[in-house]
């Protein structure tokens, strides 16, 4: 998280470390036995990991003191819509890891509401993203080891397309925006979700409810003027979030 | 005819009947049923030449050589003596019938006999008058059999050999039917022999035996020093296993009640004296069981004034309480009122249900509102863990131990309620005051 906060303990208890092959990613646990995070966590050039490299850390604020004892998925259901074989395609990049066994809800563990069906976003809507993801200290990325957060700003979608298409016209490579993507920032740069943060969530809240608005995906560097994060849309996988749900 | 079985019933018509007779006819039909049968004959149709005291043709009717009637004419003649519809009765099984013609027949009337049907009828013979200066067929019972009839004697009195005379005999007298009568032999009138006689009424057990005296009880007593005694004559009244007493005077002893379901009379007179003797009437009840008691939270169906012998209880528990026996629930309970006066199983006890433990919440749990140990109409409310699980809106919380013994919701479920996960809700919500 670049520009954010430490959050305190048990603030964010939907927050979700996962541990995969070495690299840190987020989740965010959505019922007892299911935690939702980015398919590109969980995908590697070979294709999908195996779950037992996926280690799954949750109630924590701080990973200095790591329980030994990690949880892991007993199985993992990547959006078949997800082929970014180049990683330059984030479209549906969404997934669910389904536990063993269900979580027993605490203060420290609990899940976050899901939007409603058919909710969308408004322009300028503050949201909240988490993560275990660098952060920055004096314009250097460094690593954290604290649950931190920042507040951002929900970015019009032309917007986020034309800062994309700019990038675009200096690095081909540089992937497309698609509707089941929004955008979320500041022009000014600053604040922003950032590697290792992939997968966590981007919540909003009504009256001091929060539900789950995005999936930290991707961006071009990060806190950088001019440009946002960007991050899956859940209300457009309600319909996969519940069939897979209900099929396993 | 009379070499052949005996015929029930049969027909006889005269010659050529229904044609005209013939003349100088001589015809005899020799009608036999069995013994102890009688034949009565009934003419359905006699048409005869008629004549004055039927001189000239005639059917004439005999038994023993005995003229029953003779016969002549038919229904509508003035002359000659027409049978009629009624019929005629043998006194005896045979019965003799002559038809005979003269040599002439009328010329405008051709007369075409006689047809009659016959059938053999039982004898009373038990109904017949002793002819005078014999003695009756039976000196005592008298009983009619189809075709012949059966003597019998008075209780106290055997058949002799000759089926027909009664000889005194009274120390069979085993009565097992649960009423009766007894007399002494001959009574009302007095034996002038010495007499032993036994009787013995023996019902089953869980019945008892009451005697009922008639008011006309004479047995001689003899005065002594201490006032009359049953020394010669006596009747004995035995009953198992409490004594035995004479009886004897002119008073009845009305109704005893023997409490027993033998009881053994001896009646004993010497061949002196004059003792009328005695008879009665004896009825048996059902023996009585204890009342059976009352019930704690539970009631002893039917309710009666008095239990009897074969009568049977049941006991039902109030709602929410069950039939405990030993330490055993039952699932019904009956006993019944034995012939020793006991009943055949004690009574039960009634002890409240219970629900067993609740069904535990997943993530929730539960408290008694009311009642305890899971006990009829505890009530019990579940509840989530909350803030972390709480329960869909509207769901029901309280459940009540039922008479069913299931827990159960005022809307009839039977199923707790699910503790569902709260989402988005942080106890430690990130806020910050600075601007």
């Amino acid at each position: 998280i670049i520009g954010g906060n430490n959050a305190e303990p048990n603030s964010i208890p939907w927050q979700v470390l996962l541990s995969i092959n070495g690299k840190r990613a987020g989740g965010m646990i959505i019922a007892d036995r299911w935690i939702l995070t980015a398919a590109h966590v969980l995908t590697s050039t070979e294709g999908p990991i195996l779950s037992n490299n996926v280690r799954i850390f949750m109630g924590l604020t701080v990973i200095d003191t790591l329980p030994t004892s990690a949880v892991y998925p007993a199985s993992i259901h990547i959006h078949p819509g997800y082929v970014n074989p180049g990683l330059v395609d984030f479209n549906n990049d969404i997934a669910l890891l389904r536990l063993e066994h269900p979580l027993t809800f605490s203060i420290s563990v609990m899940p976050i509401c899901l939007p409603e069906g058919g909710s969308t976003l408004v322009n300028g809507h503050m949201g909240i993203v988490s993560g275990f993801g660098v952060t920055n200290d004096q314009n250097r990325k460094i690593l954290t080891n604290r649950l931190k957060y920042v507040e951002l700003p929900v970015v019009d979608q032309e917007i986020c397309r034309a800062s994309i298409a700019a990038e675009r016209s200096k690095n081909p490579n540089t992937p497309l925006l698609s509707d089941n993507m929004f955008c979320a920032g500041f022009p000014e740069g600053g604040r922003d979700s950032c590697q290792g943060d992939s997968g966590s969530p981007f919540s909003m809240s009504n009256n001091n409810r929060f539900w789950a608005a995005g999936i930290v995906s991707w961006g071009i560097d990060c806190g950088r003027e001019g440009t946002y994060g960007v991050y899956t849309s859940i209300a457009n996988y309600l319909s996969w979030i519940n069939k897979t749900m209900n099929e396993n | 005819l009379l070499e052949t079985e005996p015929q029930m019933y049969g027909e006889v018509r005269s010659p050529l009947y229904p044609q005209p007779y013939a003349p100088n006819l001589q015809e005899q039909w020799d009608l036999h049923v069995p013994e102890g049968f009688q034949i009565r004959i009934t003419f359905t149709h006699l048409d005869i030449e008629a004549s004055a005291g039927c001189h000239y043709d005639a059917l004439t009717v005999l038994f023993d050589g005995k003229v029953l009637g003779k016969f002549c004419g038919n229904e509508n003649s003035a002359d000659g003596n027409h049978p009629g519809s009624e019929p005629l009765l043998s006194p005896g099984n045979t019965l003799t019938l002559i038809f005979k013609t003269d040599s002439t027949n009328p010329e405008r009337h051709q007369n075409v006999g006689f047809l009659a049907h016959y059938q053999a009828i039982d004898i009373d013979e038990c109904a017949a008058e002793p002819e005078e200066d014999k003695e009756p067929l039976c000196p005592q019972i008298c009983l009619n059999t189809l075709g012949t009839y059966m003597c019998s004697c008075h209780h106290g009195y055997k058949l002799r050999s000759d089926q027909r005379t009664c000889v005194l005999s009274c120390n069979d007298g085993l009565f097992s039917e649960p009423e009766g009568h007894l007399a002494s032999p001959g009574y009302p009138n007095p034996e002038h022999q010495a007499l032993t006689c036994q009787y013995i009424i023996s019902v089953p057990a869980g019945f008892t035996v009451s005697l009922n005296f008639s008011d006309n009880f004479q047995i001689e007593s003899t005065i002594t020093d201490q006032g009359p005694e049953c020394l010669y004559h006596w009747l004995q009244v035995t009953i198992p296993g409490r004594g035995t007493v004479k009886l004897c005077g002119e008073k009845s002893p009305g109704l005893i009640d023997t409490n027993s379901n033998t009881v053994t009379l001896d009646y004993y007179i010497d061949s002196d004296g004059w003792s009328r003797g005695w008879s009665l009437d004896y009825s048996t009840h059902r023996v009585e069981c204890p009342f059976p008691g009352t019930l704690t939270n539970g009631r002893v169906t039917p309710s009666l004034s008095r239990y009897l012998y074969r009568d049977y209880i049941y006991v039902r528990c109030d709602t929410g309480y069950k039939l405990m026996m030993d330490g055993e629930e039952l699932p019904s309970f009956s006993a019944m009122c034995q012939s020793n006066r006991q009943w055949h199983l004690p009574l039960p006890e009634c002890h409240i249900t219970d629900c067993g433990e609740p069904k535990m919440l997943l993530n929730g749990g539960f408290q008694f509102l009311s009642g305890m140990h899971n006990q009829y109409q505890s009530v019990i409310e579940y509840h989530c863990n909350e803030p972390f699980y709480n329960f869909l809106g509207g769901n029901e919380v309280h459940f009540t131990c039922d008479p069913d013994r299931r827990w159960r919701s005022n809307e009839d479920l039977i199923v707790p309620p699910t503790c569902l996960p709260v989402c988005g809700k942080s106890m430690n919500p990130l806020t910050g005051h600075q601007r």
